[in-house]
């Protein structure tokens, strides 16, 4: 579902250049539970975003679902994400002038749902985040783990086939953390929904049935959990 | 130094009332390293706002380093801050048009400090963060726990009384967390001063010597490392 050929990815500032990928190669089947670990700066944010076709590499080739999307459209790249990616960012990018109930209504919506079906995939996803209570919050009347389980609904609820998670239990608490596990690790063995996160957690990354060790931008090490 | 009595903390979301903290009451001395924990929404960064003067409360008194501040204008609030008081937000707070140097300078400029000394001060705790070869990169040229960082040097860099850090390594790897607590522990150490910090993980917590359990807004029990 995911092939990754090669991959670079440089910055530019000024006249210094910054490697954050280097010469990464993945390939990952539908229905894997991948974690992503290293040390802060490593890359695992900018291999994520790369997967998710959020930005482009410097060079190397990128695969997802069969598609070649190096050079796809800008619109046609915010058509496959739709259809198949759920994203949960490490800054959360909630809309701040919408609820809880809209932030999380919104990808639905994106694909067309009718609004009857929309409202109960909203509350059974909030239900299973614990916020069912909040949803008419907006994100700034929100506690910060709050916000990110919110993150998290909005992009589990389309039930993508894809989801990239960049340390989703970052701001939570233990308990609240396996809840999202749980969740997570259901919903790919159900419905065969490929998980790729990044994590500092040792007890996150038990959940991973693989691990990919990055440091300076390559990938040192892959782990199987036994 | 801090003296809270009888906080209560509420907001108002329409018809519906949400109790932030109950009934909080608190006194910290100078020089103590106090960790906060509690589930998610259990009210940790809104007493650290409290205590920050970054937010009043619904009823009771606080105050800090023998000023009450209950009454205080947003002006003294602000040079009470400014003086005495460093934060490290959950949301980092870094100033978007300013690089690394710039943000951690900030904080100095603000205290008048003439440009050579600012310069080595800030230079220095970039060093011991371990981000002096970032210091010309924007907040949006830094990875997540890069952010973290800065936010950390920018409070740590004019040696206040106090520190008030909201989950300051939630986004660090282990050794880099290791890093910034040996780096707070020894300004407790050396220079007195207060640290007060909520945390989700229990290996960042064994660093308190007491820790202060919430649970909906009230102070469940006190803990005290042995
Ligand atoms: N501006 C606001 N308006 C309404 N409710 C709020 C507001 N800010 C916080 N709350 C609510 O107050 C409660 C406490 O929030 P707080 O941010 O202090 O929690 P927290 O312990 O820091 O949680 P976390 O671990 O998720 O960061 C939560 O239930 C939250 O939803
Ligand atoms: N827009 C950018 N411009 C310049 N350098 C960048 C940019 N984005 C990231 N970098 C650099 O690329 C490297 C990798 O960043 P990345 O965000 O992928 O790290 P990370 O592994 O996610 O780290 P963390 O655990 O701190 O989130 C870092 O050194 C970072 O400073
Ligand atoms: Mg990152
Ligand atoms: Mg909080």
């Amino acid at each position: 579902i995911i092939n990754l050929k090669n991959i670079d990815k440089e910055y530019k500032l000024g006249q210094t250049k910054i490697t954050a990928l280097k010469d990464v190669s993945l390939d990952i089947q539908a229905g894997e539970f991948i974690s992503v670990c290293g040390p802060s700066g490593s890359g695992k944010t900018t291999l994520l975003n790369i997967i998710g076709c959020l930005d482009t590499p410097t060079k190397g080739n990128v695969k997802i679902i069969e598609k070649d999307v190096i050079n796809y459209s800008d619109a046609k790249l915010s058509e496959l994400r739709n259809k198949y990616i759920g994203f949960i960012f490490q800054s959360f990018n909630l809309i701040p002038v919408l609820s809880t109930f809209e932030n999380v209504d919104y990808p639905l919506v994106l694909l067309g749902m009718k609004k009857k079906q929309r409202q109960e995939k909203v509350h059974a996803i909030l239900s299973e985040v614990g916020l069912y209570d909040h949803k008419k919050h907006r994100p700034d009347e929100l506690s910060g783990g709050q916000r990110q389980r919110v993150a998290i609904a909005r992009a589990l609820v389309t039930n993508p086939k894809l989801v990239l998670a960049d340390e989703p239990t970052a701001n939570l608490d233990h308990k609240t953390g396996v809840a999202i596990l749980d969740l997570m690790q259901k919903m790919n063995e159900e419905h065969n929904c490929t998980f790729i996160f990044s994590t500092h957690d040792p007890e996150v990354m038990k959940y991973a049935k693989k691990i990919y060790h990055l440091r300076d931008g390559e990938i040192q090490k892959q782990g199987k959990r036994s």
